[in-house]
């Protein structure tokens, strides 16, 4: 993408599923 | 045992579904959105939104082939979010990160809510 800059967001993304409900 | 780690195969993988999520293939549903249809995997919308986790995983719409959302959700900001799941790039700027919140909001994507109520925060403060 030219002249955005990225910034790098280490953490978590999205949720997470669980193993089993 | 060895185990050999291909350290970009998740990114491999993720650019693949996006892919075939532009050529169409294999997407198994259609998101309307105010008027704005979008077709996606159900798979990759379960695995980033907490709201298609609960639509999906009710066995009662696990077979939905098009589902339409609240018109109040932005459909900007829908493409927005979407594009994310299939390329963890959130592409934030001060016009669309208040919809784009609202949107992560109500998809229960709290991660990305948080990261943009700390890019408005940054904004505001620069």
């Amino acid at each position: 993408y030219e002249g955005v800059n990225t910034i790098k967001e280490m953490g978590r993304s999205i949720h997470e599923i669980p193993r089993q409900d | 045992d060895d185990c050999i780690q291909f350290t970009r195969h998740a990114g491999d993988v993720l650019l693949n579904f996006n892919r075939l999520r532009s050529r169409n293939i294999l997407t198994d549903v259609s998101i309307q959105v105010d008027g704005q249809l979008f077709r996606a995997h159900k798979a990759i919308l379960v695995a980033c939104s907490g709201f298609f986790y609960s639509v999906f995983m009710d066995p009662e719409n696990a077979s939905l082939s098009a589902i339409s959302l609240d018109p109040k959700v932005d459909p900007k900001a829908f493409s927005i979010l979407l594009d994310f799941m299939y390329t963890s790039c959130l592409n934030l700027n001060d016009t669309v990160v208040v919809t784009t919140l609202n949107t992560a909001i109500y998809l229960q994507m709290e991660h990305v809510a948080n990261t943009c109520h700390r890019f408005m925060k940054s904004r505001s403060v620069q």
